[in-house]
């Protein structure tokens, strides 16, 4: 009752950007701020 | 707006994601690429309603063509930045390998914003946490499969290679057992702090003859779905100081590829025992033209968080160290991969 799943990896999509040269417009249009936001499960209110 | 914005932490840090297996859903099986994220807790593919240019370049799922399509009739959001991934809920069989999970819950996007998902390899993401952090009501993919006695062992581990030209695999996942084969070594066992996040304490971060960070312990999250180290601003601006970093516009720090053999060792002390990256192991080579770039495998996150600062150990951390999730027992061993 086991099971093996071959992991692929590939270029993020940060890196991908970054080759392309759009990762800088992306960080403009999507709010970087977001990125730290992942792990905070509950800001004191009135954190900016 | 808490769930909401739980959730919307995990979308965008699939942007530094970068190992994905196949998995198949509904009867008869349709595949999917997806990231196996031990830093979320749900699954979620693209489906064939999906208007999105994003969806047009990837799998999407077809819920008519499924005998064993459960519809669920509740929505689910994303919050996004810019915008919202938006789907509805269902259940259905999810194969994984040769394992067969029986209606299982699952998130299909109907709307996938921004131009992050055009450029991802993957269709959709399998989160591996605990359920508290579970954004689609029901039980997560491995609680399922324990519910449903799919595997003997309550466990799961990743090997993940970071010599991906010449090494097969590039990573393993293995579902309900440890591949002994992938690590050196006894495992050191560290037991989960909080059940949320694979989380766990951690002793201090040590850089090689200059001090060290949260010298009287902080909180760790072992997390695959990213590929950076994260840690508080304060710590990781000295810590990119101490390796000679350098910030680009982009946010990311770059390093003289010629100084690498120059750059200190950098250790994390977890359980009492030291696991040490060189700075060939924290620097991650790209291509760029004809010459390679070289980045800080370190990024700043500050996380406010009971438990107060955290770091969060990804790939960079996770291809040098075999990692078992033991869900059995709570805990998570780490050994020489």
């Amino acid at each position: 009752a086991m099971v093996r799943v071959a992991l692929r990896r590939v270029p993020s999509i940060r890196a991908q950007l970054r080759t392309q040269g759009l990762l800088e417009d992306f960080l403009k249009e999507h709010r970087p701020d977001m990125f730290n936001r992942r792990y905070a499960q509950c800001f004191p209110p009135g954190t900016p | 707006s808490l769930r909401l914005r739980r959730s919307s932490e995990k979308i965008y840090n699939f942007m530094d994601a970068q190992y994905y297996g196949e998995i198949s859903v509904g009867s008869p099986p349709q595949n999917f690429s997806v990231i196996f994220d031990t830093g979320s807790a749900d699954l979620w593919v693209p489906s064939s309603y999906c208007v999105s240019q994003a969806c047009a370049f990837h799998r999407r799922f077809k819920a008519f063509e499924s005998k064993t399509f459960q519809h669920d009739g509740r929505s689910f959001g994303i919050h996004y930045g810019s915008g919202h991934l938006l789907g509805v809920m269902g259940r259905d069989t999810v194969k994984i390998g040769d394992m067969t999970i029986l209606n299982q819950e699952f998130g299909e996007s109907v709307y996938e914003p921004g131009s992050v998902f055009v450029t991802a390899k993957f269709d959709g993401v399998l989160g591996l946490a605990y359920q508290s952090l579970a954004e689609i009501l029901g039980n997560p993919v491995f609680d399922n499969m324990l519910a449903q006695k799919i595997v003997d062992q309550p466990v799961f581990s990743f090997y993940l290679s970071r010599r991906t030209r010449t090494s097969n695999p590039q990573g393993e996942l293995l579902l309900g057992g440890i591949d002994e084969t992938m690590y050196n070594g006894s495992i050191n066992w560290l037991p989960v702090s909080v059940k949320r996040y694979w989380q766990v304490e951690m002793d201090s971060v040590v850089v090689q003859g200059a001090g060290s960070f949260c010298p009287s312990g902080c909180h760790a999250i072992l997390d695959t779905g990213t590929s950076l180290i994260g840690g508080p601003t304060r710590d990781v601006m000295r810590l990119q100081q101490l390796i000679g970093a350098t910030p680009t516009n982009n946010g990311e720090f770059v390093i003289d590829c010629t100084r690498l053999s120059s750059l200190p060792r950098i250790t994390f002390i977890l359980g009492g025992k030291e696991y040490t990256l060189t700075s060939e192991q924290y620097v991650r080579k790209e291509a760029f033209g004809i010459n390679d770039l070289c980045f800080s495998g370190f990024q700043a996150f500050d996380i406010i968080s009971p438990e107060g600062p955290m770091w969060i150990l990804g790939d960079v951390f996770l291809t040098e160290f075999y990692s078992i999730f033991d869900r059995g027992l709570d805990r998570i061993g780490l050994a020489q991969a």
